[in-house]
């Protein structure tokens, strides 16, 4: 599943969204007003070894590698980003003046397993 | 969490807040700041609105190959210090931060003045913009000129004057304090009369820029 829910422990999305104002940044963040810090949580028992989240060609690929190879539980498997998006910042610097910037990979939008 | 009493809230509240240290550290290294900036000094709301605008109305399009491009871009708006100069100059003084091994290439620099020409101006009235060199160089040392214009009655209120490709050598180099020596030629008024430098006027520049990480192709390796 895409994001985290009560009756799995499987790998997902865990949203969490930061408002500048709790941590008081707001002052010097002109935009945007937060964001979300999503990060990836859960297990990749190896039946699920190699499933991004989202399609799952690479996983086909890896599972029969597995089986293929009679890998057992020795190697890991683990739960990872595998799609993430900028975030657009407005902000003042030290000297007061205003920079806009695009930090890339910033958010993370997708989990899966490696 | 460990650490807590055996309260559910509190693991929340442990949650919550290991986020947001995590939160204020990406945002720090992703933005390349060691600490979180204290404001030198408050930028009056109206001023940043109206030089917002002026950001938006030239915003650069990020191009179908920025995703690849190793370069990130920037667009920064400096509001100018006024410094006295010589009696027919005005200086304006602009404060950069620099990281010594940023590669800064400007795509685009306009200094953003609000000018007041006399409405019955009949005689031809020039206004000539120069990069001034180091400290104290202002009165009429080694300058640069960066653009020149001549004024016509109904030219009051904001103009723009690009400043573009000159202004690559001040970001190339390592200064961090920019001076720019404004001079009116003609007799339509001295140039104090007709640059409205006050606080609710505040000259301000509008810059777009690419920058190269330094070791960026590491970090991609």
């Amino acid at each position: 599943s895409l994001r985290c829910s009560q009756n799995s422990n499987l790998c997902c999305r865990k949203d969490y969204y930061v408002d500048f104002r709790d941590i008081g940044w707001n002052d010097w963040i002109i935009k945007p007003e937060g964001y979300q810090i999503n990060y990836c949580v859960g297990q990749c028992p190896l039946h699920v070894a190699g499933s991004p989240g989202m399609a799952s060609s690479f996983h086909t690929a890896v599972f029969n590698l597995v089986k293929a190879n009679n890998i057992q539980a020795s190697g890991h498997s683990c739960c990872v980003p595998t799609r993430r998006r900028p975030l657009s910042v407005l902000y003042f610097d030290r000297n007061s003046n205003i920079v806009k910037t695009d930090i890339p990979d910033m958010i993370v939008d997708a989990c899966g397993c490696s | 969490a460990a650490a807590e009493p055996r309260c559910p809230s509190c693991a929340a509240g442990a949650e919550r807040r290991l986020l947001e240290e995590a939160a204020k550290r990406q945002l720090l290294e992703k933005l390349r700041l060691r600490e979180r900036p204290r404001l030198a000094h408050a930028v009056p709301r109206a001023a940043v609105a109206r030089a917002l605008r002026r950001l938006q109305a030239g915003g650069a399009r990020r191009g179908p190959d920025d995703d690849e491009e190793e370069e990130r871009g920037y667009e920064i708006i400096s509001f100018a210090e006024p410094e006295p100069t010589s009696p027919s100059g005005l200086g304006l003084r602009f404060q950069f931060s620099r990281t010594q091994d940023q590669d800064v290439h400007i795509l685009q620099a306009q200094l953003w003045l609000y000018l007041r020409v006399p409405r019955d101006l009949v005689a031809s009235l020039t206004l000539r913009i120069f990069l001034a060199g180091g400290e104290g160089d202002l009165v009429g040392g080694n300058r640069t000129l960066l653009s020149e214009r001549r004024l016509s009655a109904k030219g009051s209120g904001w103009r723009a004057f690009t400043l573009t490709p000159a202004l690559q050598s001040f970001f190339g180099g390592e200064r961090r304090t920019l001076r720019l020596e404004l001079e009116s030629r003609g007799n339509g008024g001295d140039i104090i009369a007709i640059v409205n430098a006050s606080r609710s006027h505040q000259p301000f520049l509008v810059a777009k820029a690419k920058v190269r990480e330094p070791g960026h192709h590491v970090a991609k390796r």
